[in-house]
């Protein structure tokens, strides 16, 4: 338990009314360590660790909490705050139909994520178009039809067709026609460093203009968070991220990485395999998991 | 590092940080740095060091015995495991297409009976390679799945079977029970069987992949690793720290999501990949 450790190097000191460069030195390498543990990336580590040290020195501690017990509350609050804050609503006055582009790497979540994402805005009364654009995974648009079908959420036939472009054209054509106020369109995965898939997600966005680009990352994800969610930030500008498998017992620390790299916020998180196993990030929670 | 660099402290902690963005992991790295630290004083390039850490890590993958996978004796049964979404199907049948390849008989069972379009992303792949399939259609059932296709295998001699499980999370003991009874359903047809248990690891997996590979070699008794999307930035590093801990052998890698993107693991080419 990190406050715990935080606590004992603390209790090796004496006369410890201010938070010093000296007596911090211990703990600080404990939440180092912690951080690493968690998968934070290192490079994001440094920088919080050396903000937190700022923000502690000279601090008075506050009356009722020792050394140690302040250092671990100004460590929790920069993580809430670097993890940006309560979810905002969705605004979908901005665009009509409103377009979601779901994007990310092989196999983090995206087309289950789909699912989860259409039932939640069909519960708060939305009318979603699920539409399918991975033309080359094997199964990739039956799963998707299958994930539609068993929430009762249209989805667009994109069977015959193999071209993303045109599938998006059709299904925004359809949504217009048949009224369905929110596009949610689903990719192939691919890595950051395929230029031609990259290209694709580009003239995708072009296409589309989309109020929201998700990057849908995976809980377990370690030190590469930086470079493959950096990648697709810089080459689309993410306007949020949905951290999947959350069920598990990873740490979670990308989720650190991909906001302070990014500066997309984390949106919602995805709790399980079921539709129903999706809710808006919390910022406090996470937190004190990536802590541990 | 360019140049000739004095192996000290902030030499250590330049290493420390490559080692860490690796995924080697904190106790790894730290295991390596103690050995780099008895070096103190002593100038090295950067070409030396880097050969250096490569041969550090090279050591640990090799004090893994790496068992040759048994294909002498029919059927082989091969169960293949592991968390959502790191390959499995997909290895599965890049697998069938290497055995294919060299004249066996190869059948796949399809069971992933949980998520929607499992079988029909397998019959895919199982049409590319050439393999033959066991599916169950109506049945949530994969025990019962897993049955048919070993009697099947009895009365058709299939040199090896192939069974894909559905993803599932180390620390959801229902769905760590429920492979620990397809286990036994192997076993108890074939009680050798079955020979190989792979666990799938993706590469961009950061430490949770040492507590995935501790529950699933508790609880399904995992033999091999095979480690995929190395095709991609991320180096794979929590292998080593794997190799350390648990003394799993890798068999594969995944380089790519074509059939053919699969190749067996070497652990020279493995080090130099992980510090480029
Ligand atoms: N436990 C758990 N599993 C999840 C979660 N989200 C998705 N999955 C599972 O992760 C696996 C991959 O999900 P997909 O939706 O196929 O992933 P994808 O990103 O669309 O994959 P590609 O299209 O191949 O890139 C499936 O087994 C899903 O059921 C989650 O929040 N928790
Ligand atoms: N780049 C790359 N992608 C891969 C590799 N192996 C698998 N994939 C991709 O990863 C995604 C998930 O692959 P699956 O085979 O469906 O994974 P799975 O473990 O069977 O997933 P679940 O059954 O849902 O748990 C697909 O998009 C694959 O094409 C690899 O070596 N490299
Ligand atoms: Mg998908
Ligand atoms: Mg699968």
């Amino acid at each position: 338990q990190l406050s715990n450790k935080i606590q004992d190097t603390f209790r090796k000191l004496t006369g410890k009314a201010k938070l010093s460069e000296e007596n911090m030195q211990d703990a600080l390498a404990e939440i180092r360590r912690a951080l690493l543990e968690a998968d934070v990336n290192f490079k994001v580590v440094k920088t919080f660790i050396e903000q937190v040290k700022q923000k502690a020195l000279g601090q008075d501690v506050l009356r009722g909490l020792d050394p140690g017990q302040q250092l671990v509350k100004i460590v929790h609050g920069g993580l809430v705050e670097l993890l940006g804050g309560q979810a905002r609503e969705i605004d979908f006055s901005r665009q009509k139909p409103y377009v979601i582009m779901v994007v990310g790497l092989q196999g983090t979540g995206k087309t289950t994520t789909c699912g989860k994402l259409a039932n939640y805005l069909a519960k708060k009364g939305k009318k979603p178009l699920l539409v399918p654009c991975d033309v080359y995974r094997p199964a990739a648009i039956l799963q998707l039809q299958t994930v539609g079908a068993g929430i009762d959420v249209p989805v667009f036939d994109s069977t015959n067709l193999n071209k993303p472009l045109e599938i998006v054209d059709r299904a925004l054509a359809q949504a217009k026609k048949d009224q369905q106020d929110v596009l949610i369109v689903d990719t192939a995965g691919r890595l950051h460093i395929d230029d031609t898939l990259m290209d694709e997600l580009k003239q995708l966005k072009a296409k589309l203009n989309p109020s929201e680009i998700f990057f849908v990352a995976d809980a377990m994800t370690g030190q590469d968070a930086v470079t493959s969610a950096g990648a697709f930030h810089q080459a689309l500008e993410l306007s949020g991220v949905i951290m999947t498998k959350l069920d598990g017992d990873a740490r979670g620390g990308a989720a650190l990485s991909i906001s302070e790299v990014t500066g997309a916020r984390l949106r919602f998180v995805g709790l399980g395999e079921k539709v129903d196993d999706f809710e808006p990030f919390h910022p406090d929670r996470m937190a004190g998991r990536i802590l541990g | 590092f360019p140049g000739l660099r004095k192996i000290d402290e902030s030499l250590l902690e330049e290493l420390e940080e490559i080692l860490i963005s690796t995924d080697l992991g904190f106790p790894t790295t730290q295991m390596i740095l103690e050995k780099i630290r008895k070096n103190k004083g002593q100038d090295l390039d950067a070409v030396t060091l880097k050969k250096r850490l490569q041969a550090e890590i090279e050591a640990i993958l090799n004090q893994v015995p790496r068992p040759v996978i048994p294909l002498d004796e029919a059927p082989s049964i091969f169960l293949v495991v592991g968390v959502n979404g790191v390959g499995k199907t997909t290895t599965i049948g890049k697998l069938a297409h290497h055995w294919k390849e060299q004249g066996k008989r190869v059948l796949i069972c399809a069971a992933d009976t949980f998520r929607a379009a499992a079988r029909e992303q397998l019959e895919v792949w199982s049409k590319r390679a050439g393999a033959d399939i066991e599916i169950k259609e109506n049945s949530n059932d994969p025990a019962a799945v897993v049955y048919d296709a070993l009697e099947r295998v009895k009365a058709e001699k299939q040199d090896i079977l192939i069974i894909d499980t559905a993803g599932r999370l180390h620390n959801n003991p229902n769905l760590m029970n429920e492979l620990a009874k397809v286990k036994r359903v192997i076993t108890r047809e074939f009680p050798n069987g079955p020979h190989r248990v792979f666990l799938i690891l993706d590469a961009i997996t950061g430490q949770n992949a040492l507590q995935q590979a501790k529950q699933f070699v508790e609880k399904v008794g995992v033999t091999d690793l095979v480690i995929t999307k190395l095709d991609g930035t991320a180096k794979g590093g929590v292998a080593v720290a794997i190799a350390n801990e648990l003394s799993l052998p890798i068999q594969f890698i995944g380089v790519g999501e074509q059939m053919d993107q699969l190749l067996p693991f070497d652990a020279a080419s493995f080090s130099e990949s992980l510090i480029g």
